[in-house]
């Protein structure tokens, strides 16, 4: 069992710390036990640094640039056994224009093993996708979800054809 | 393995019974706030096999049935099924597609299926082992993880670690 | 000193639900106290229902509906006692289009009496401002502030002219 | 009583003196991630007299200094000053415009000044009593309130109404 736990561990660190570089455009980010000895109760230490600037607790990071950090630990995670699927639930929420283009490039790198499935308000976010589910609510409280519609369908601004 | 379609019905505000077609590529989910959208990531989760009702934002599980609008009655019990292709034999069963079901009722029991016959939870859990399938298989981002995860009080992380291995 | 407190949360209460009704366009939502003969201890009790919808634990809600939800308490607290001012942080990102619209019109109700400071990365909320301020960091890791630039200055779809 | 302008210098990424001016109406700050406006209303906040370094995101209120970055060196203080104008006298003290500074060092000690003389912290905590000013009013909401007000563990949302009173 703890030597599972360190093979996913390395794994996990070097998928965190090479998407971390790639959302970040460079910057350097680390993974560690606080203490190595004791590898099933220990602490797990983490560390992220935007290109430029100075290594820096984690609360100090602004909103995006957390988002960033903690997607590309959660997706290192992930990385490691991949599902046939991820489900993103409003992950671009904090993210600006720049950051949520290298979200885009980071899920098309990976849509040919990966179905994914993006909840989101974000035009950009939309217009990227390769299919297109609305959900409304027509009677008060009961959902459906209405028609699938091809990124040919919309127009340039994101909205529906 | 490939997800082909999700089913709910009677579950959380999925009143009727409604399908979703899973394609190939990146799938965008739209709509309004509070139309749905999560409760269809929470569905996934579920029928995975989730077993704490604070995963899908609730205290009991009978609370992720479909309980009533204003003009609506409740109903007895919500379902979720997820059928995924199998051609690969990731799923170490013999079947080329597989669906995965899922039942609650008023008194908070689920019930489990594969392929329509009943099964156990651990039928499923043991089904999806290994395979990143499976609850706890980080396959399912949302943002409230992200506090968790850069969580300060590292008991939170050292949870989350703990889930994925 | 219980006085003071019960007074107080009468009038947040009212703040909270006039808030409430209007930024979900109806609805209801209440607040009260666990245990009204011991008010400096009690827990304070909170729930809401949009329009349409069955009244159900605040933690069933939606992104969105939360956020809502809460900006109304928040509000309706602040409106006790209301500054010269009031700074909102990104309280717009998990909103659609429509309760982006809501919420300015909030602002704009108060915006007489009360200098809104809106950080965001929403374009609709920052047409809506009489004035914008740009922090940009063109040195790595140094902030620094450039210039203002009124709504006309910008073009249809919010961006700079 | 209106904000008229900010002032910071070596407080988080504001190596250098700048200046915001204030506004009738509703002002927009915009900028990319990581730019410096969350730090913007972190420095509201901290010169009106917050106490809790986890307030602005720190552990040790010295945090707020501007550490350096890759192109420059640290500095040894961390200073902001908000000026309002009193022409309603909302402020109990007789200037037209009133100045709040404050000013950290290395050792984590802050220096406060009303209209550039030095005094108390309880000074300006008193100045603002009751004017909705200060660092309790609710004139900073950001969006980790909104969990804590919704928190199901009450005291969270008990100690918020606690601080508006
Ligand atoms: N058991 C239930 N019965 C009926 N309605 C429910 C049930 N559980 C949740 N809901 C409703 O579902 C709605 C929430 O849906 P969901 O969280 O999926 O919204 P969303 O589309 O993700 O919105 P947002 O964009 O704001 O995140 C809430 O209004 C809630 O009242
Ligand atoms: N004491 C400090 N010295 C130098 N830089 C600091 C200091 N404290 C915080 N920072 C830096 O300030 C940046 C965060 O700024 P801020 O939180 O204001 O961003 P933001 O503009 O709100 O971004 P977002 O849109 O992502 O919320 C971080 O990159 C952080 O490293
Ligand atoms: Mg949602
Ligand atoms: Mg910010």
């Amino acid at each position: 069992a703890t030597g599972l736990f360190f093979d996913t561990f390395d794994q996990i660190r070097a998928n965190f710390q090479q998407t971390f570089e790639r959302l970040f455009q460079g910057g350097e980010a680390d993974l560690w036990l606080a203490d190595p000895d004791d590898p099933l109760e220990s602490q797990i230490e983490i560390h992220a640094s935007p290109r430029g600037k100075k290594t820096q607790r984690i609360d100090l990071l602004s909103g995006g640039e957390r988002a960033l950090t903690a997607l590309s630990l959660l997706f290192g995670i992930y990385l490691v056994k991949p599902s046939p699927f991820c489900v993103l639930d409003e992950v671009d929420a904090p993210l600006d224009e720049s950051n949520i283009e290298r979200f885009i490039r980071l899920l098309q790198e990976f849509k040919a093993d990966t179905q994914f499935v993006v909840i989101t308000h974000n035009p950009r976010t939309i217009e990227a996708a390769d299919w297109i589910y609305g959900v409304t609510m027509e009677e008060p409280g009961v959902s459906n979800i209405v028609g699938v519609r091809l990124e040919d369908a919309l127009d340039v601004s994101g909205n529906a054809a | 393995m490939k997800l082909k379609a999700l089913r709910l019905h009677g579950f959380k505000s999925f009143a009727d019974a409604t399908e979703v077609q899973f394609h190939d590529g990146i799938t965008a989910v739209v709509g309004p706030n509070g139309c749905g959208k999560s409760n269809i990531s929470d569905a996934i989760r579920w029928v995975l096999g989730e077993q704490r009702p604070s995963a899908i934002r609730g205290g009991k599980m009978e609370e992720a049935i479909f309980q009533g609008s204003l003009g609506r009655r409740p109903v007895n019990r919500g379902a979720v099924s997820l059928t995924v292709s199998n051609e690969d034999r990731l799923l170490p069963i013999a079947f080329q597609e597989v669906e995965l079901g899922r039942t609650v009722y008023r008194d908070g029991g689920s019930e489990y299926t594969i392929n329509r016959s009943a099964c156990r939870l651990r039928d499923v859990v043991d089904l999806c082992r290994d395979t990143g399938l499976g609850a706890n298989a980080y396959s399912v981002i949302e943002s409230r993880m992200i506090d968790a995860i850069l969580s300060d009080r590292a008991e939170e992380r050292r949870a989350m670690f703990e889930e994925a291995s």
